[in-house]
Formats: C-alpha cells, structure tokens, sequence
C-alpha cells in the first residue's frame, strides 16, 4: 500500500504549528 | 493510559508508523547484563502524528547535554529496544562512532528521516538509538534482518545522504547475535 512520506524540511516545518505546541 | 491506543488528533499529520520513546541509563561500574538492562530501560511516550512528536521530542533533553552513560531509543511501537526482542532476533544494526559534540543534530536527523519514511526498505526499520558515553557518542540504526544485504545497504547509503555524514565516517555493521555473544553493543 502506499507509505506515509514526509521530507525532513516538511518535518521541521512543523515544529512551529500550533498544533506541536 | 497503558494500553490505549494513540491517536492521531484531527488537523495532524499521521506518521506511517506509530513510534516509542525509551531511554536507558547505566553505571559504568555495573557490567551489562541483559537482565539489569531490561531493568534500567524505560519507555516515556507513544505518538502517532508529526506534532505528537514534536511536542514529545521539543521536551526531551538534548543527547549532547547528557552526561555519563545514557540511550535515548526511538523505536517503532511493539518493539523493545532489546537483542531478544521477536522483531530484532534476527536482525542487526549500523552503528555511527561520533566524536563529542556532534549527537544531537545527527540524532535529530536520523529521527526525521526514520518518520518520514525515507529508507525505503518496507518493514526493516525497527527503531534508532544515540548512546551517550564519555569518549565518544553512537548512533545506531536496528533493521530486522541482518542478512538481508540489500536493506541493509539501502540504509547504510540512505543514512550518508540524510546525515551528510563526512566521508570518512566509520560505520560498521554489527548484527544482535555478536553483541549476544560478546555481551557488547559496540
């Protein structure tokens, strides 16, 4: 099946979002 | 709760897998016996979306400002970071020997890539460890088959990439059956 990929600058895009907080 | 289920909250993004942080910590004096390891190990968080992570990982201590002998496992749910583990019995690692100062970005970057799914080697992956000691710091990287040559490849050229590490970087391949024997991880 497909596979969840995610690059890192995408990962560390999302450190920030308010939802990581 | 033990046992329930993480979720992925609505408006987060899902990771492939759901993953589990443990850390470790022993006295050098004690001599590493798997039982008194499975003692000191411990688990401290499950997650399941990328801002899971991030608001786990954004509260852990950094590697590099550990002190003596510490491991901080990241591994997929329902693997335990021990040799005996079903998932690793078979199976082996890459070890990286990194000179002092140098564990918490690798350690991060090693993490991002394992989460966002980039070794491109199926179910192989089964968690990563940075160990801290006082010479020197590990990065390790567990697959489930030490055999199976072209994972284990596949990782040793996915990790160059994603670490950019410098070219003469040692890195050794050491499957759990010879740390069984030689009671040593590295």
């Amino acid at each position: 099946g497909t596979r969840i990929i995610y690059d890192r600058k995408f990962l560390l895009d999302r450190r920030n979002s308010p939802l990581a907080q | 709760p033990k046992g329930k289920e993480v979720m992925v909250p609505p408006g987060e993004h899902p990771l492939q897998y759901r993953y589990t942080f443990w850390y470790s910590r022993r006295t050098p004096s004690r001599p590493a016996s798997t039982h008194n390891y499975e003692q000191n190990i411990r688990q401290f968080g499950t997650v399941a979306s990328v801002e899971q992570f991030w608001r786990v990982y954004s509260h852990i201590v950094r590697p590099g400002d550990l002190t003596g002998y510490s491991d901080f496992h990241l591994f997929k749910e329902g693997i335990r970071p021990l040799w005996e583990d079903d998932a690793n019995k078979n199976g082996g690692k890459w070890i990286i020997r990194l000179r002092k100062g140098l564990a918490s970005r690798f350690w991060e970057n090693i993490i991002l890539a394992m989460l966002g799914e980039q070794f491109m080697v199926g179910e192989e992956i089964c968690g990563v460890v940075v160990s801290i000691r006082f010479q020197e710091d590990i990065l390790s990287i567990w697959n489930k088959t030490a055999n199976d040559q072209l994972s284990t490849v596949r990782i040793r050229d996915t990790l160059r990439r994603v670490l950019n590490l410098p070219p003469n970087t040692i890195m050794e391949y050491k499957t759990h059956t010879d740390s069984l024997k030689d009671n040593s991880s590295f």
